[in-house]
């Protein structure tokens, strides 16, 4: 049931998007963030063999079967996280980068990043106007079981408040902004810590970019399940 | 056959001010390779900025000890070519047949031009995007490689008003970069803005189809009990016939030290 092979053809010079028939589990070990449970990770390895040439390209990542949403409350004000349909007191910390050089080292990010859990921390926010964290850091944060809440690159300061005032626009390149945005998403987006997208610090990005960020990250509908379709919470991640 | 995969450049990098080098990227990966960590050039920190380099060759005191960073000249002051860097390496592979090899770069600040065996490759602006070149044309047939980079500061690096303040001038907030580099709360200026060739340099071996960016997802059906993994992935294929293909997906758990559940 976990492995299947499938036959593809691809013309020449050319590029084709291709998904799997979805491969099913029973009762998986779930991850779950630190405190609330083990932090199981499945190995997924994807291969390709070409006819007359053998195996061409491999890929693996480690993968953890897990379920986040979360929402504004409308009484508090503050958002509510679920992991696997279970409430989750968030106890977080504030990361800036590891270091101002970027002296950024697989070891150092495991030591920083353990020292949150063994805090006792489940979440760790990476905050807009530092940096979009690097595979290793998530790597560690999946390991270790903390969520992220992943900020991008627009704050307040430099993006509309300040004297004299900053441009509230953004950066001036938007487009690039957005490509740059896009291709972390890609990046990152299989590390089951990956908890939440925010637009920026203490601030919403500009509508264009804002708007866009929102289409390219909403919930494909093919994964709006019955049950959650028929459930009436805003912001049902 | 050369094996398919990654292999990290990350060490044996050389780095010089650009100023201080008269010769052009094509002479420096064809005719005049650096010879060595001998002035100009010095040992790269790469991954890593070029203030991470010039703390790591003790050029400049390292800006996060006492008020060191105040005997940093700021990139407002130096001009932006002061912080403009040549980053240089080797790396020996021969492919063979139907092989590809491309040159990744996983973030570089800001923008750079690449410099493979004389042939120049441009890298666009942007600091959080990956770069992946298709360099198997213009691999040297005996193996060895020479690679020059020619990295760019932010555009906008701004100034710091003697008051300090939250993100400088604000100058760098035009760019699609870190923010905090002008200052900010308890962060002092990084003088450099963080220019360099900041995260991982890989090469990247393929045959003729490559994998690229799968996505994995997974539905929960009945209290967690039944549960899909959905996977995506783009393929390319980089030959001149129609690539015939069988792709594998396998998942694993790792019960206990080596003994895994298929």
């Amino acid at each position: 049931e976990h492995l299947q092979t499938r036959h593809v053809s691809i013309p020449a010079g050319k590029s084709v998007q291709y998904t799997f028939p979805e491969l099913f589990f029973y009762k998986p070990n779930l991850w779950w963030p630190n405190g609330m449970g083990k932090q199981s990770l499945y190995n997924v390895i994807i291969t390709v063999d070409v006819e007359g040439y053998g195996e061409s390209d491999s890929w693996s990542h480690l993968f953890g079967f897990r379920k986040i949403e979360s929402y504004i409350d409308s009484g508090t004000g503050g958002r509510l996280f679920k992991v696997n349909g279970q409430p989750i007191f968030i106890r977080g910390g504030n990361w800036i980068l590891s270091d101002g050089l970027l002296r950024l080292s697989r070891k150092r990010y495991k030591t920083d990043i353990k020292f949150h859990a063994d805090m006792n921390f489940n979440m760790i926010r990476c905050w807009g106007g530092g940096l979009a964290e690097r595979p290793e850091f998530y790597h560690y944060c999946d390991i270790y079981g903390l969520l992220v809440w992943q900020e991008f690159w627009i704050t307040g300061d430099v993006d509309g408040r300040g004297v004299p005032v900053s441009n509230p626009d953004g950066p001036l390149d938007h487009d690039l902004f957005l490509l740059c945005a896009r291709d972390t998403i890609k990046l990152l987006r299989n590390h089951p810590s990956l908890a939440l997208w925010v637009g920026g610090n203490e601030q919403v990005p500009p509508p264009d970019l804002n708007n866009a960020l929102k289409n390219d990250l909403k919930l494909h509908p093919y994964f709006v399940t019955s049950e959650e379709a028929g459930k009436s919470i805003q912001g049902l991640s | 056959m050369a094996e398919i995969g990654k292999i990290v450049l990350d060490s044996g990098w050389l780095a010089a001010r650009s100023t201080e080098v008269q010769l052009t990227g094509t002479q420096l990966t064809t005719t005049h390779p650096p010879s060595g960590p001998t002035s100009p050039w010095m040992e790269a920190a790469v991954p890593g900025t070029v203030l991470g380099t010039l703390v790591k060759n003790k050029v400049v005191p390292d800006p996060f000890y006492g008020l060191e960073n105040e005997t940093i000249i700021d990139i407002a002051d130096s001009g932006r070519e002061y912080y403009t860097f040549w980053f240089f390496t080797t790396f020996e592979r021969k492919l063979s047949g139907n092989q590809h090899l491309l040159l990744n770069f996983r973030a570089i600040n800001y923008s750079a031009e690449v410099y493979l065996n004389g042939h120049k490759k441009v890298l666009p602006k942007g600091m959080f995007r990956r770069h992946s070149l298709d360099v198997t044309d213009i691999l040297n047939p005996d193996g060895q490689n020479l690679l020059a980079v020619l990295v760019h500061p932010p555009d906008h690096p701004g100034e710091i008003p003697p008051e300090g303040g939250q993100g400088g001038d604000h100058e760098i907030g035009k760019d699609v970069a870190t923010q905090y580099v002008e200052g900010w709360d308890w962060i002092v200026p990084i003088r450099d803005r963080n220019t360099g060739i900041w995260d991982e340099v890989s090469i990247y071996i393929t045959g003729p189809v490559k994998i690229i960016d799968p996505h994995l997802v997974s539905t929960f059906f009945d209290g967690y009990k039944r549960v899909y993994l959905h996977a995506t992935t783009e393929l390319e294929n980089k030959s001149a016939w129609v690539a015939e293909c069988n792709l594998t997906i396998q998942v694993s758990l790792e019960l206990e030290g080596s003994i895994c559940l298929v």
